[in-house]
């Protein structure tokens, strides 16, 4: 890209990088995102995928039977049914937000994991999205900068949104991610634990390495 | 503790024991706590750390121990009282005693009694269930087939009825017919609920449920005309007997199958009281269960991962200082979707738990309506749900470099209890077309 910007000559399968198409400055306008906007857009974006994929069919039945049809439209149906199920668990998610009485901090950070959610969703599948003319590159581009923003918000909360799932140590079985954080001291100790260890030579050693080394 | 992590807990904005609240309620909460510390001062289940280093046979006979000790606690502290309806509790108990996620009993609870409850008569209820509760009959739920799987109008295992003596005969017809992989089959199992063809007079009546004995109830041997195993190794769930079973022309009493939603009469008339969906209510009940299990999982591994990016530090900036590795915004990228998703996904299980208890409130009494949105929701939630997040605790194992590969780490022991998500009660590709052929219809 800099050798791009610098004008210099690039090879043929980076030249991309130097024609940057126009974009029309009415795509590039503003649009503000909200909840309920984002779960407009799920819900679209679902409904959209399959009646895609219906009306597929039904061309396809006018020409081959039912069953040729749908055999011919399987990724369509699994893209429509995945659809279907990413607007479920955002629509789960944003009820249970909206209907709830959480103590105030504790919802102000959910509220934020829930907009991350739904952001990152919509960019996760933006092909799909995009495809159904649900977004534009202009907004999915707004969606990127609001997701690192969100990001960088929810930065300073990620430990303690972790610590809420409330596992025990012994549950989580991990030298890695103890709640103390001692993970050197741990991995040290899980080392000088291995059944390899029992020995401090190997009877391998003897029986295999000297024989294979006397040979050669 | 760690100072990093110190200041990451100081700096916090919110308390995270309110947000634990509104995950688990108050009274969850501090009973799981109580239940952590009793299983943590008890010498009975020490030995369970070493499971890494154990052969299978020593897993899973150390996994029955932990079983049965810990059904003794937790009726000694009145958690059971001989009702399924504590299983949540159950496991719990047993995944923090044992830290391998299941158990080799758990289809006996998750299936085998659920199914007695939902498709038996009042007078089977009240036969088997009792039995099942303080595991004199210790059970498994028989459908899938070595050469079938999802589609269940496929399977071959035939219940004829014969008049004469008022029994069916279970046969197992080819090698594709017998039945391979329900959990507790193996070893562990004295009976199985065993999903058949109906066959009364040479004509096909669809797919049914029985009771099987397969074992001696006193001696544990299998039962003549009967021949069953486990089916040897897996990726994961070691501490599970996956089975095989095959029948030989079995007989069993015509009050065997489970009559709720479909009879045979002595005299061989079959008549239905509920629509074929459901029978297959056992699946959507476990689908659901996967969808609120999957949260969990993820959930652990979203832990994992971001207290160890906290710790983590790498490559010195500018002033000589390697930063925490989770002031990295690719490495944000890696936890924090995965962080965000646990939560959803913990929300959507306890909403789908909604639905599927008002669904069969409904069913019970005799409103079968919404069936088919059930079968739809739970089949595209447990292939979504298991999907994504077998890709997030990927990611998270990568987030934590070299050492996520380790079994150190716990994010490998999480992955191996997710990946067979994906493809038991269902191939999530099939789930997801099951779901589409319902979107279609409605």
């Amino acid at each position: 890209l800099g050798k791009a910007q610098k004008g210099e000559e690039l090879p043929s399968s980076l030249q991309f990088l130097g024609h940057l198409p126009d974009v029309p400055p009415e795509l590039m306008s503003a649009v503000k995102f909200d909840m309920s906007t984002l779960m407009t857009a799920f819900q679209l974006n679902a409904l959209r995928s399959v009646l895609h994929v219906a009306s597929e069919l039904q061309t396809a039945q006018k020409k081959v039977n039912y069953e040729t049809a749908w055999n011919n439209n399987l990724q369509g149906l699994v893209e429509a049914a995945k659809m279907y199920s990413v607007y479920l668990v955002a629509k789960f998610f944003v009820s249970a937000l909206s209907a709830s009485q959480w103590e105030s901090r504790a919802k102000a950070v959910l509220t934020q994991v829930c907009e991350f959610y739904l952001v990152n969703n919509i960019l996760d599948h933006s092909g799909t999205f995009l495809q159904n003319d649900v977004l534009n590159p202009s907004q999915a581009s707004l969606l990127r900068t609001r997701r690192i923003e969100l990001l960088a918000e929810l930065r300073p909360n990620a430990v303690a949104l972790v610590d809420a799932f409330d596992y025990p140590d012994r549950l989580l079985n991990s030298c890695l991610g103890r709640y103390d954080g001692n993970v050197y001291e741990a991995l040290y100790e899980y080392a000088k634990s291995s059944s390899l260890n029992q020995h401090q030579v190997h009877p391998s050693f003897h029986k295999y390495v000297k024989p294979m080394r006397e040979t050669l | 503790v760690n100072p990093d992590l110190a200041r990451e807990r100081k700096n916090a904005t919110f308390n995270p024991e309110d947000l634990s609240i509104i995950l688990y309620g108050k009274e969850n909460l501090e009973l799981r706590r109580k239940i952590f510390k009793e299983i943590s001062e008890d010498p009975n289940f020490a030995k369970a750390k070493m499971f890494p280093t154990m052969s299978r046979d020593e897993v899973y006979e150390e996994a029955v121990r932990i079983f049965g000790a810990l059904q003794r606690k937790m009726k000694e502290h009145g958690y059971v009282k001989g009702c399924f309806d504590t299983y949540a509790l159950q496991h719990y108990y047993y995944k923090n005693a044992a830290f391998i996620g299941t158990y080799p009993f758990s289809v006996h609870t998750d299936m085998y009694a659920p199914t007695i409850k939902g498709q038996g008569t009042d007078e089977q209820i009240a036969e088997f269930l009792p039995k099942a509760e303080t595991y004199q009959h210790i059970g498994t739920y028989a459908q899938t087939e070595l050469g079938h799987g999802t589609f269940i109008r496929g399977l071959e295992t035939t219940a004829t009825y014969d008049k004469n003596t008022e029994e069916f005969v279970i046969h197992s017809p080819t090698i594709t017919s017998i039945k391979y992989w329900p959990g507790g089959l193996g070893k562990t199992s004295n009976y199985a609920v065993v999903m058949a063809q109906l066959i009364i007079d040479g004509k096909n009546y669809g797919l049914h449920p029985f009771m099987c004995q397969l074992r001696d109830l006193k001696t544990h041997q299998p039962l003549a005309g009967i021949e069953l195993g486990d089916i040897n190794r897996k990726f994961g769930y070691e501490v599970v007997d996956n089975g095989y079973l095959r029948f030989f022309h079995y007989r069993i009493p015509r009050t065997n199958m489970l009559m709720r939603n479909a009879k045979v009469s002595k005299d061989g008339e079959f008549s239905r009281q509920a629509i074929p969906q459901v029978t297959y209510l056992t699946m959507s009940y476990v689908r659901m269960g996967i969808v609120q299990e999957v949260a969990t999982l993820l959930a652990q591994a979203a832990t994992i991962a971001t207290r160890y990016s906290a710790v983590r530090r790498q490559t010195a900036n500018s002033q000589g200082i390697e930063p925490q590795i989770l002031d990295y915004q690719t490495q944000q990228m890696k936890v924090i979707p995965a962080i965000c998703t646990s939560y959803a996904f913990f929300f959507n299980g306890f909403e789908v738990r909604k639905i599927y208890d008002s669904v069969m409130a409904a069913v019970e009494k005799g409103d079968v309506s919404r069936l088919p949105e059930m079968h739809s929701l739970t089949s595209g939630l447990k292939a979504y749900c298991s999907d994504v997040s077998c890709d997030l605790v990927e990611i998270c194992r990568r987030s934590c470099g070299g050492h996520g590969y380790s079994n150190a780490s716990g994010i490998t022991r999480i992955y191996q209890l997710l990946v067979p998500c994906c493809t038991f009660e269902g191939e999530n590709t099939v789930l997801y077309l099951q779901c589409a052929r319902s979107l279609m219809k409605f």
